[in-house]
């Protein structure tokens, strides 16, 4: 990321914070193709798990919510916080998913290693992207507010969380009117949450489809959280 | 929270290592 160049306190702390993409480390365990793309991309998004958490601490507000709380928004949208990043890096690369610079599935890749409706799902998710135009002070705002939106249940203190919400709504807010001088824009982003939720949800069900019909191994963090969807 | 052992250890930011 370039230097932020939004003047929101709230935002200009989300972009310095958030972490350089990672690179896809290929699988050695097989010799099976498909396999091997699948085990590669598992393993990335472990590892984007791990960063996300780390992240979600330096979302302002997050880290003054209580443990239960932030574990609950964690459990809940943390696959919709990647997808934006996914999304995001695949407008404008054609048919591709561009899970990371050197990881890239076409929709045969994404048939032959079972995530066929997810490459639809995504692909969707991208061109809504693309045709918003996003900027990446807008990328990280709504990664934040997907965490906060997660709709976790039971909610351990539902004043802070709202709370939580309200600054990042108000970062967005006051964003758009200073920035993009677009009147409905702010409505917009917020109004492409479902489609992410809808997203991200496919994903978790073919990840969880994945490892349980064909028993693809999942790293421990990665399957606790895809468990406790 | 046994549960969700890892999720809990790495918000909790343990010292302890945490098996990934």
């Amino acid at each position: 990321y370039t230097l932020p160049a939004s003047r929101n306190k709230v935002i200009s702390h989300l972009l310095l914070t958030e972490p350089s993409p990672l690179a896809a480390n290929q699988d050695e365990s097989t010799n099976d193709g498909s396999l091997k793309t699948l085990l590669t991309l598992c393993d990335l998004l472990n590892r984007e798990l791990l960063l996300l958490i780390g992240w979600a601490k330096h979302i302002p507000g997050f880290s003054g919510l209580s443990l239960v709380d932030q574990m609950s928004l964690l459990q809940s949208g943390w696959m919709e916080a990647l997808l934006v990043g996914v999304a995001w890096r695949s407008q404008r690369t054609g048919d591709e998913l561009v899970f990371a610079g050197n990881l890239r599935l076409d929709e045969a890749q994404c048939r032959a290693v079972g995530l066929a409706d997810l490459y639809v799902a995504l692909r969707h998710l991208t061109c809504k992207y693309q045709s918003m135009n996003l900027s990446q002070e807008e990328v990280v705002t709504l990664k934040a507010m997907a965490l906060a939106n997660s709709d976790a249940d039971p909610v351990d203190c539902a004043d802070s969380v709202q709370r939580f919400q309200d600054g990042l709504h108000e970062a967005l807010q006051e964003y758009e009117a200073t920035q993009r001088g677009e009147q409905h824009r702010a409505g917009r982003l917020l109004m492409s949450l479902p489609l992410l939720r809808q997203t991200a949800d496919r994903a978790v069900a073919a990840f969880l489809r994945l490892h349980r019909q064909r028993r693809i191994p999942l790293h421990k963090l990665l399957l606790e959280m895809l468990d406790a969807k | 929270k046994e549960k969700h052992k890892i999720l809990h250890q790495l918000l909790q930011n343990s010292t302890s290592p945490v098996d990934l």
